[in-house]
């Protein structure tokens, strides 16, 4: 038996809209530690990775842990039906192949049902280890998105590059070419205002904009964005859920040929 | 696609 219910049906829509473009298909996996996806773009460039902590949700419970393979899509489109306030609960159990979502008004005078089918998602799960970064960059997370969006019309890739006094993406496209210096900048009222640079060393690294332009669609779940690089590795590009997890995205640099 | 490698080939399978 699995339970859990959750303050804001729409965070949980929220998250699931900003994941689905990138994975139609997804495995959650429930344990007493909260619930955790774990997926790959359909080219394997990208990958995403979702965690939501039990004591992050009001009630919590899972006998044992859990698979629920669910088409985001399908999600989406019940998580759609939540009205604006609405309080979320799950519901599964081994027996049937359903997940129930249980959407109640704020003043209980409306409780909706909406069931689910579970489907069998065969993925490969990867370990990701916790690595040492060799510069991590945090900024608010609607100036990035304007970074990428803005770089996006210019051309295909980005190159990020990370010194100790500044962080620059850089694109160029047959109409010419664009760069755009964020200095660090702590001095703010609010700390989510804050662009906050770590190099242990500097980095130099491209990727392509239609991915980091997709990730940014998680913008609207936190005001901050973190992203981690090191040479010829992905990078994470990660949004803080306050009190429950992190929706972490990761994407492989372009190489040289 | 070219120049670009799979997310996968950088971390471990479980």
């Amino acid at each position: 038996m699995f339970e859990a219910q959750m303050a804001q049906a729409a965070l949980l829509k929220q998250i699931i809209e900003s994941i689905r473009e990138l994975i139609t298909e997804a495995t959650f996996e429930v344990s007493g530690t909260g619930m955790m996806l774990q997926a790959m773009d359909s080219s394997h460039v990208s990958l995403v990775a979702l965690n939501l902590r039990s004591d992050g949700f009001q009630l919590f419970r899972a006998d044992r842990p859990f698979s629920m393979g669910m088409n985001l899509n399908h999600m989406a489109k019940m998580l759609k039906c939540a009205g604006k306030d609405d309080t979320l609960t799950m519901r599964a159990d081994e027996a049937n192949d359903l997940v129930t979502f249980l959407f109640e008004s704020p003043g209980n005078e409306r409780l909706a049902e909406f069931e689910l089918k579970l489907m069998d998602i065969t993925s490969e799960n990867l370990g990701i280890p916790d690595a040492e970064y060799s510069a991590t960059v945090s900024m608010p997370s609607a100036e990035f998105q304007r970074i990428v969006k803005d770089l996006g019309s210019i051309g295909d890739t980005v190159e990020i590059t990370v010194t100790k006094d500044d962080v620059r993406f850089a694109a160029s496209g047959d109409i010419g070419n664009a760069t755009i210096k964020c200095r660090q900048l702590l001095d703010t009222e609010k700390p989510e205002d804050r662009t906050l640079i770590e190099m242990v060393e500097p980095v130099n690294l491209t990727f392509a904009l239609r991915y980091l332009i997709n990730f940014s669609k998680a913008t609207s779940l936190a005001p901050s964005v973190t992203i981690k690089l090191s040479t010829e590795m992905p990078v994470v590009v990660e949004y803080k859920l306050s009190d429950i997890g992190y929706v972490r995205f990761y994407l492989a640099p372009k190489i040289e040929d | 696609p070219a120049g670009q490698p799979n997310i996968a080939s950088f971390f471990t399978k479980r």
